[in-house]
């Protein structure tokens, strides 16, 4: 073990004890930069590939042959960071005569805390359209669902454009400004529904049949806000 | 810098490495594999104050001038990160979304007296 500490008055200790209270040091470390109160328990597992098809998506990091991630650092910012994935809850739902794919995104903000936005997209796997004789562009849409009704009067559009559905393929659809109104307002379930309607399918529904790896996600790029220093603006 | 050796007099990097394995922490951290938790200790005689690398700061460049003009300072030099850097991370949090964050100055890469 180390000598007794001349600066900090700390006994002398025996190696396993001195590691033991290292290894406490740093996990409370690691806590406190990360904001957390406690380790997260991981209830629900990621399929893997899943969470590696987003992380790649994520543009932070290379999948060494071993599967394990190499991390790049992002541009250094005054203010910490975060790039989030968030794997939506899903379900078909039925809105009106037709099934869109609904997804419900949970969210746990601290109080005091507020979040800024700096970009957010939605990635959803489209499949590929099935009738030769059907133009190769399809109009997707992606609407904000105000409660568990899903019946078209509680739906707000957020952003529709056109995907090319030859083939197989992911698509995103940026909802910075919804997710950020979302979290201004305090919410807790972020609930979007997608409905890509080629006749009576759903090409972007999720099911089964696919595989995990094409499973619907959003990033968002986000920084803590620093309410404080609104205030000094304000006695400036 | 110095790096500390089995036995430490002088103000060094005592290298220190938690596998996120061995504690069971690799179920929430997906990236990286465990954390250089290094830190500084050892001593600073008065004759290695602001030595190596940090004379520019405050504290070295008053300690600096007490010595200089003979006044004999009761306080003592102290051994403090002189070089750090970012720790990105890519972790669950505790609504399963992946979050990846590079958190500052969280590696000590060398150290130096005050």
């Amino acid at each position: 073990g180390s000598p007794a500490c001349a600066s900090c008055g700390l006994p002398a200790m025996e190696k396993d004890a001195e590691q033991k209270m290292m290894i406490e040091i740093a996990k409370q470390h690691l806590l406190e930069k990360l904001h957390l109160k406690e380790r997260p328990n991981i209830t629900q597992t990621v399929p893997k590939v899943a969470l590696l098809t987003a992380l790649r998506k994520l543009h932070s990091g290379r999948v060494r042959q071993d599967g394990t991630l190499e991390l790049e650092n992002s541009l250094p910012t005054k203010d910490q960071g975060y790039e989030i994935v968030s794997f939506a809850d899903i379900s078909d739902s039925d809105s009106g005569d037709k099934a869109s794919l609904s997804l419900t995104f949970q969210f746990l903000q601290e109080r005091g805390k507020s979040i800024q936005v700096l970009q957010s997209s939605l990635w959803i796997y489209a499949k590929l359209s099935e009738d030769p004789h059907r133009s190769s562009r399809l109009l997707a849409r992606v609407f904000l669902s105000a409660d568990e009704e899903t019946s078209d009067s509680n739906r707000t559009l957020v952003i529709e454009k056109m995907i090319e559905v030859k083939e197989s393929n992911w698509h995103t659809f940026p909802i910075t400004h919804t997710l950020q109104t979302f979290l201004d307002g305090g919410q807790r379930r972020l609930r979007l529904e997608v409905s890509c309607e080629e006749g009576e399918r759903n090409l972007c529904s999720f099911n089964g049949s696919l595989t995990k790896a094409n499973q619907p996600f959003m990033v968002a790029q986000v920084r803590l806000r620093d309410n404080h220093s609104k205030h000094l603006i304000r006695k400036r | 810098s110095l790096r500390c050796g089995d036995e430490v007099t002088v103000c060094c990097k005592r290298d220190f490495y938690i596998k996120f394995k061995d504690i069971q922490w690799d179920e929430w951290i997906i990236a990286p594999e465990g954390y250089h938790m290094n830190y500084c200790m050892g001593q600073c005689p008065q004759h290695l104050a602001g030595s190596p690398g940090i004379a520019s700061s405050f504290h070295a460049t008053v300690f600096n001038q007490l010595k200089v003009n003979g006044i004999n300072t009761a306080t003592a030099s102290c051994c403090i990160p002189t070089e750090r850097r970012p720790l990105s991370m890519v972790y669950f949090n505790s609504q399963h979304s992946i979050v990846k964050t590079d958190v500052p100055d969280m590696i000590v890469e060398s150290c130096g007296c005050t």
